[in-house]
């Protein structure tokens, strides 16, 4: 199963994660 | 003629070696080129052909009876043992970790935690919905998001129409101008992809803030979303049986989408007791999707627990 997110941000967001991290719920994906 | 009979024993003998050499070397460079290109390998339309005629559904049904059928007491210990330690499942954050607690395994593949064992950052705008690994992530430009490097899908063929502006009474011409619409000058759209493997904890949650003003349930496939089959099919995630909720952050459009796939082929959201997945499709369009408008009121807080992947 797999969950998609797609939105809208400033363009000044970045992501704190990378791809084939393992993350938990809560953790933080981004900041603006 | 001696010349030529030197000549030609000379050839008998190292022309062998020479081939032996010259097909070492192309099959060295093959197999480079092989692993240099594997993230490129996809699908032809042939192939994805074939194995969208595989009965995935009916697989996923039967997959999700035999989930839910009732396991003895004395015998649970070792089937769900036995499932915990092949899937790497953490019992010591489950809310019941005697695994003679759970009836089915459908019962234990959705466990839910225990309190505190998750922190929800209360300074993030954005958090992870589920445990899981990023599969990707980035900017969705041109009205495409990149499903793996180099392989891109169109927002429209993944969120289909874009009626909900329309039900909110705001400009749609087409889908164009209503992706325009949802994104300002200041801002762009950004995706993120989450992959739940089998042992993970398969409960969600709202990772902001938001205002779901509309659900589409597409009834697609249920191919397998596996990081392998992700890199290898392109546009899985518009094939495949999905649930999103599309509404409003503070920063504009969100959309938030759970999809389905063959062993965990199953929707449930906690809100939203009409929403009915993985059932028959019969004869009817398996691409069709329904729709539903929210009322307003259904705020989603960050953290809230919104549903669950099921079995089957």
């Amino acid at each position: 199963s797999t969950i998609v997110l797609l939105f809208e941000a400033p363009v000044g967001f970045e992501f704190k994660v990378k791809p084939g991290q393992k993350i938990k719920v809560g953790q933080c994906l981004g900041h603006i | 003629g001696n010349a030529l009979l030197r000549w030609t024993g000379f050839l008998l003998k190292w022309a062998p070696v020479g081939i032996c050499v010259f097909g070492a070397i192309e099959w060295q460079l093959n197999k480079q080129n092989c692993i240099k290109n594997r993230t490129l390998h996809t699908a032809t339309q042939f192939q994805s052909k074939i194995y969208s005629l595989l009965p995935l559904r009916l697989i996923s049904r039967c997959w999700g009876w035999l989930a839910s059928c009732y396991v003895p007491e004395s015998v649970r210990p070792f089937i769900f043992g036995l499932y915990a330690n092949t899937f790497k499942v953490n019992l010591g954050e489950a809310l019941y970790p005697d695994l003679k607690h759970y009836k089915t395994l459908a019962e234990f593949f959705t466990r839910p935690l225990r309190d505190g064992v998750r922190t929800i950052d209360a300074d993030a705008p954005l958090i992870s919905p589920a445990d899981g690994k990023i599969l990707h992530l980035g900017k969705a430009c041109r009205s495409l998001i990149e499903q793996v490097k180099g392989v891109n899908y169109n927002i429209a063929d993944f969120l289909g129409p874009t009626t909900w502006l329309r039900e909110s009474k705001q400009n749609s011409n087409n889908d164009m101008n209503a992706l325009k619409y949802a994104t300002n000058d200041s801002t762009i759209l950004y995706h993120c992809v989450i992959y739940l493997a089998p042992g993970d904890y398969h409960r969600f949650h709202s990772p902001a803030n938001f205002d779901p003003l509309f659900r589409r349930h597409f009834t697609g496939d249920l191919f397998s979303v596996s990081p392998r089959i992700a890199t290898w099919l392109p546009g899985l995630f518009c094939l495949n049986e999905r649930v999103l909720y599309v509404g409003e952050w503070e920063h504009g459009f969100f959309s938030f989408t759970a999809v389905g796939a063959t062993n965990v082929g199953s929707v449930q959201i906690f809100m939203d007791a009409e929403l009915k997945t993985n059932q028959w499709v019969g004869f009817k369009n398996p691409r069709s999707f329904y729709d539903l408008t929210i009322d307003h009121g259904n705020f989603f807080k960050k953290g809230d627990l919104i549903g669950q992947f099921n079995m089957g």
